[in-house]
């Protein structure tokens, strides 16, 4: 299913965002 | 000027590319470094993304019949597993020390990791969209080689039967394909080019008409019509070959176009 690779890969995207947002809170600090 | 070619792929890395190319900048600067919070959660959650994601990739690899597919994507995945793995292991020494300095340093090695292990993943995974488009360009590009020994109707009610469903298909993908494109130069060609094929394809199928029409009557200007024919025909082939080669592109270099 072409769309489910692109939706995992969204995901994952997502997540890393957040991950390096967590890490840039406390950077930015 | 866009670094990701579809707008699928911009829209999933473009936000990461950015975050992370910050938080190399932070951490350059603030060398000395302050103290990490815990980042087990959502390092958790990228983990855990991961996973789904060498999953569905996986599955993708066994399912399809790209032999190119099949050699590139398993690198793609195995880099972000391994991006992940720094991630897990920077978290668990941040635990530990929340200001070490090498922690520090996996995260950003695997942050970077997971971005470009996805970049390659989803550009071999394109790649493999692409060229299942050129193999319907190139049936029709096959029925358009036959073209010329086409000689009575019936044949050429057949031609069209074939011809007809391949054009179809080429029409709607190459149409969405366009509309995916981040570049714009890119873009433009692909409709031109699709324009013209799909103008061209009926005068081309009159012109065969006439070219049987003229030799099932023995009459003179066969020779004129067969050239009419095999003009349409090249051209048409050329619009294809055009649209083929701007299907490959994956980068724009205003030089090169200018």
């Amino acid at each position: 299913d072409a769309g489910e690779m692109v939706r995992q890969a969204r995901v994952l995207g997502q997540a890393t965002a957040q991950l390096i947002q967590a890490i840039k809170g406390e950077a930015d600090k | 000027m866009p670094v990701f070619h579809t707008k699928t792929i911009e829209g999933i890395l473009e936000p990461v590319a950015q975050q992370v190319s910050r938080l190399v900048i932070l951490h350059e600067e603030a060398e000395d470094g302050n103290a990490m919070p815990d980042l087990e959660r959502p390092v958790q959650a990228v983990s855990c993304a991961v996973a789904n994601l060498v999953k569905v990739g996986k599955e993708t690899i066994n399912s399809s019949d790209d032999p190119i597919l099949k050699q590139d994507m398993p690198a793609a995945l195995y880099r972000v597993e391994g991006a992940s793995k720094l991630l897990e292991e920077a978290s668990g020494m941040l635990k530990v020390d929340p200001y070490s300095g090498p922690a520090r340093k996996k995260l950003i090695e695997g942050s970077r990791g997971i971005l470009q292990g996805t970049s390659s993943l989803l550009l071999c995974f394109d790649e493999s969209e692409v060229r299942k488009i050129i193999r319907e360009c190139k049936k029709v590009l096959d029925y358009l080689a036959v073209a010329e020994v086409i000689e009575t109707m019936e044949d050429l009610v057949q031609f069209l039967k074939d011809l007809s469903p391949c054009l179809s298909k080429v029409s709607r993908e190459v149409g969405s394909r366009e509309k995916e494109l981040t570049h714009q130069v890119h873009r433009e060609i692909l409709v031109r080019c699709l324009d013209q094929v799909k103008t061209l394809a009926p005068i081309l199928i009159c012109s065969m008409k006439i070219f049987i029409h003229i030799i099932s009557q023995g009459g003179k200007g066969a020779e004129e019509a067969a050239e009419n024919r095999n003009y349409l025909t090249s051209r048409m082939t050329d619009e294809l070959h055009e649209i083929i080669r701007v299907l490959q592109l994956t980068t724009y270099d205003e030089d090169e176009w200018d």
